[in-house]
């Protein structure tokens, strides 16, 4: 039965579009039928995989108990896009009776198809963040080395407890991946020391860092995964050992 | 009396809070009264000015028709700020009628006590960044030359163009600020003349360019704004630059 892994911070930029691609991807390239859910209005993910204002889209299957439409977008990669008309959900999947296990309802008929689902979330903690959380087995949380890192994290810890206390008894978090990293900085070193004491008590930090990397950018301009784009590249070295990390969990 | 000026942009990380604060500060050394407001829930522009979950705070002028709460940062420099209890008017000003209405209601009275009161918004096109850009004179858009830029701004122009339509016609756009910008990299100078080319028939964009300075990743680490951190670095350039370019559109 598939891993379902929320993809999250409410924090803006923080590379959990570019996680959800690339380790989806890596995971994919490792054997794994990898299922991707863009649940942000943004619809960046979609974009990226270059797919634009899809007919079909997660909203469908969310508020008109539609199948989720898939798009297959490589071997065993599979997307389920969104874009702006995401947003019209989020008042009424807010007010609807039960409307926050919508995505978790909508999925569940597809662990049996996939080994990873991914859900990329938007920067908020809202309705969409909430059902991700719902619906997951396990959060995955995104974080960049600056100022606003620790207490985002924290406000975010919360809402994961209250999500797991009262409605997803099951959710665990799958650790932080420390993204965007720049070690020439010593603004991220001293942040990364500073998180790393704060938060490994409690929480996995994976070892694998996403560093820096214009590979990455340059691969999202090209609609692609980094594999397709740079194999070679850093960002590709860097997401393929995060997905090893991330499955050797998953052996033992 | 005050020009009201919304920094915004829904896609994350793209310097709304670091501009709200060094465009307000540079405002300010040039003699100007500013106010600045939090009107986002992750409260990151009260966090850098050393303001933690703060008593009394704009959710309780939008809610409670108390006055607008008001924190002196620095000389003629001020905050309203904000932090995870503002989510709480999220529903609520949604559901009430002129909800929208609240945040230019409450700001009224305050434009004849300063020159620029500046809106830091959240990445959402929700109820905040709407009430930012209901209240506002005009709007200021920065925006990261990478893969989700064009996108991104063709929907909140959409978004403009409603509110000023519908709701608050004096409403302009200021232009767009481009920022993060590391023009060493291919990807920033290719998706740099890909925007002129795209948007400079409609929208100004500002000659002053924020460049990538890791002395504004360090100042807000140390909670505070560039001028005070690093007066001679990139980012205090950059900002000062801005501000002159701002004031001189004012002035003719
Ligand atoms: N490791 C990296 N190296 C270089 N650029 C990166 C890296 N990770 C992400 N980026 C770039 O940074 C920008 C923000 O990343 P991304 O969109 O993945 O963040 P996000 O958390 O999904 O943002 P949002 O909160 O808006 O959804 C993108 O332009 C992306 O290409
Ligand atoms: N010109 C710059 N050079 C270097 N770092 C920058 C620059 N501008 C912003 N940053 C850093 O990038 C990160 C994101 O910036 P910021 O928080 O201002 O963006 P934002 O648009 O307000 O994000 P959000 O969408 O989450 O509100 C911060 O850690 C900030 O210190
Ligand atoms: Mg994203
Ligand atoms: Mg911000």
């Amino acid at each position: 039965k598939a891993k379902v892994i929320a993809i999250a911070n409410h924090k803006g930029g923080v590379g959990k579009t570019t996680t959800t691609l690339n380790l989806g991807k890596a995971l994919s390239l490792q054997g794994y039928r990898v299922l991707l859910i863009d649940l942000d209005s943004q619809g960046n993910l979609s974009q990226v995989l270059g797919v634009e204002e899809p007919q079909k889209q997660v909203v469908h299957a969310l508020l008109k108990n539609e199948p989720l439409p898939i798009v297959s977008v490589g071997t065993d990669f599979d997307l389920a896009p969104s874009d702006l008309e995401l947003a019209n959900a989020d008042l009424e999947l807010v007010q609807a009776v039960g409307g926050v296990n919508q995505l978790k309802n909508v999925i569940s008929g597809l662990r049996s198809t996939y080994d990873y689902i991914l859900i990329d979330c938007p920067p908020a903690l809202n309705i969409f963040t909430n059902s991700a959380l719902v619906a997951a087995t396990s959060c995955l949380i995104t974080l960049q080395p600056e100022a606003s890192a620790m207490k985002g994290i924290n406000n975010l810890f919360e809402r994961i407890t209250q999500v797991r206390d009262r409605i997803n008894h099951e959710l665990t978090v799958e650790g932080i991946v420390l993204t965007l990293v720049d070690k020439r900085l010593n603004v991220h070193r001293d942040m990364l020391n500073y998180i790393r004491g704060k938060v490994l008590t409690n929480f996995t930090i994976f070892n694998a860092e996403i560093r820096l990397n214009v590979a990455l950018k340059e691969s999202q301009i090209a609609q692609q995964d980094i594999f397709t784009y740079a194999k070679d590249s850093h960002g590709a070295v860097d997401y393929r050992n995060l997905a090893l990390e991330l499955t050797k969990q998953r052996v033992k």
